[in-house]
């Protein structure tokens, strides 16, 4: 599994929408001081919910529509980002039982999204050997992909609205992270290094350091 | 609840062993103030790199400290593993040659799991199997450039 | 004292704008909280970089930030100017671009003051007049290699 | 006026005595992380006074002397710094009015030390054209060289003393001090940026920065 797309749209530094492919393996991004390095980065904690408006380097959520849009427009103005993950290979998520949980889960909210999401999570089997794709009742999922959209829409007033969607349906923040665990992304996992992260490590106190271990565990 | 800390803790310093020894060439490990009790004190990054005396965090340079917490966030990424991972210019503090070490490192670990890694690093650049160019001009939306989906040479 | 003060800032101000601009290419000034009782507020550092909305230093990325503290650091040093400077790894934060500029902008001061200056930037080096190489091999003391009094070229 | 010559011993990772001659000019000094460049600017600012314990990474005066030498010895260890000025071209430092200040204060506390280094300081003549050397009546210093020393003395309990000399004769920090403004060095005058230094401006908060204008106004 990795991710295979980004997607920003009126995302801080980018405008209009701007898709970025990805490949798995070891990608380097780079460029000049102050080109958007770390807003992409920000624009994957965005997307997930792994951070708040601070970790983000924003006052609040407004401040990250990118502000050619709110300074132009007289309307309510709007940013997104959508991650793409590619799933292949994910056949070993434990397939049926975990239909079985999340039912259970999806249906006490009354989202039909999370059981949509279910369908292409928990059944994805593993790549079959070439030649026998016809037997398998599957198939139809070529693309094996599973998407994460988060909207932000801010009126010109400054109040704003924040969505999150899981392959275009409709989802709240709890799901999303419910999904994004079994994916073994945790938002406390240390799977995102941000500028600085280190020099904060270095400073902080030995008690802070060991309550980094309290949360793993 | 000090038995699920002292399972993870043990791992980590596991990890971190392993880790920092292949990062640096020396032997650290993590050190609780108080081992009977660990919610009663902290934790402490000891580290003595190949030929030097064992020293804390707070008495190494710029360069061995950046190395010795990177370790540590590597050993908490391997008691959880996960599919991708972000890390935006952790290389800055590091020499030539350590940059190079750690370029080797994600190499290799990039075999199991995703790594995008923001860098100004010649190096970290070169090690990498491809490179995302990032770009402002005067005024401008950020352009993203130079998505070579093929291996490649190094760019820069 | 507030006439003391006015005067320091009011040159420091001056230094800043022109440094900044010579830095990065776009306005840069210092803004107090409160102009007319300074002693009642802060000290904010506003820059625009080319092309770019004005913004305060929270709001920009690392390396702009970092250009615009050493723009302010220099400011201070040019209201007060000394025979020698030592700067310990000022250019960490910045792209190659960002380091050559600030190479030059030293090379061209180093011809009324001594510029002492640790750094790992390949762009740093090449620009220097010397390098004074630093080494510890195992165990053993600092050595402080290739001190080469001749006009150099890039050695690393 | 520049910084002609640095001699360490037994100073943090320097043992034995290392000099480190210097030049006018544009000099970088590079090297592997841990190999101890950021000591050497702790051995300049340990010199001439301009940072305490804490600002030179230890934790109190006695761990800046060389460990090899703590460990090994029984009796008392010393380390020494020694900063070697070079003036040609100070003339410009006013002159003979120089003297009459400083001697008023000097006889105050009845050092020698400080009457003898403004004999060096003050006294320096601008570089004489070439070939008219003999006929001046301070030829005689051809160095034109000012020094400042540090030793710093522990004993085997751990107590310390720590001494300044200037061209070798015993000073107190206020008179280095005093001599260091002649020369436009200022403890608060930024003109050395420790590692970490730019971090420090950018996290302050807006009145700590002001405060620093505060301090050289
Ligand atoms: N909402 C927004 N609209 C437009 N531009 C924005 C917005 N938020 C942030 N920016 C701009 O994005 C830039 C910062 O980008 P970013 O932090 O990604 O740079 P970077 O490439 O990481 O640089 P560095 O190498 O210095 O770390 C800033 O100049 C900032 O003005
Ligand atoms: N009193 C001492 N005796 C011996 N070694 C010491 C002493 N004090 C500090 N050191 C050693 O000096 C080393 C640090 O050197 P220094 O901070 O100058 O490195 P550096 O070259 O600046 O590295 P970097 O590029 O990482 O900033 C540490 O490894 C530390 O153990
Ligand atoms: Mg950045
Ligand atoms: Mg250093």
């Amino acid at each position: 599994m990795y991710i295979k797309r980004l997607e920003l749209s009126n995302f801080k530094s980018f405008g209009g929408t701007t898709p970025v492919p990805l490949l798995p393996g070891f990608t380097v991004i780079s460029g000049p001081n102050g080109s958007g390095k770390s807003n992409l980065i920000d624009a994957l904690l965005f997307c997930l919910g792994l951070a708040g408006s601070k970790g983000m380097r924003a006052e609040r959520l407004p401040d990250l529509v990118n502000h050619t849009q709110t300074s132009r427009s007289r309307s309510t103005v709007e940013a997104s980002v959508t991650v793409t993950f590619d799933l292949v290979g994910m056949g070993g998520m434990g397939g049926g039982q975990q239909l079985e949980t999340v039912n259970g889960n999806g249906n006490g909210n009354g989202k039909n999204a999370v059981s949509a999401v279910d369908t292409t999570l928990t059944v994805v089997p593993d790549p079959l050997p070439e030649g026998d794709t016809a037997s398998s009742p599957f198939s139809l999922h070529a693309s094996l992909e599973w998407s994460v959209t988060r909207k932000l829409r801010v009126t010109q007033q400054g109040t704003y609205t924040s969505n999150y969607y899981i392959n275009g349906q409709p989802c709240t923040l709890t799901e999303l992270h419910e999904e994004l665990n079994r994916l073994r992304v945790y938002p406390e996992g240390y799977n995102v290094v941000l500028q600085g992260d280190v020099t904060r490590i270095i400073s902080m106190n030995s008690r802070e350091r060991r309550e980094i271990i309290d949360e793993l565990a | 609840r000090q038995q699920a800390f002292k399972e993870a803790f043990d791992a980590v310093n596991i990890n971190f062993q392993a880790i920092f020894a292949e990062l640096s060439d020396g032997d650290g490990h993590l050190q609780l103030d108080d081992a009977n009790d660990p919610f009663n004190g902290g934790l402490n990054l000891v580290a003595h790199p190949k030929g030097k005396p064992v020293q804390r965090l707070a008495s190494m340079s710029g360069g061995e400290k950046s190395l010795t917490a990177l370790s540590f966030i590597f050993a908490l990424q391997r008691y959880r593993p996960s599919p991708f991972y972000a890390f935006d210019e952790v290389d800055m503090f590091l020499d030539g040659a350590n940059v190079e070490r750690l370029a080797r490192m994600i190499k290799q670990q990039a075999k199991q799991a995703q790594f995008i890694v923001v860098s100004l690093r010649r190096p970290m650049i070169e090690s990498s199997e491809r490179t995302i160019g990032v770009t402002q001009a005067r005024g401008a939306f950020t352009q993203v450039l130079g998505i070579d989906l093929l291996p490649q040479s190094a760019s820069v």
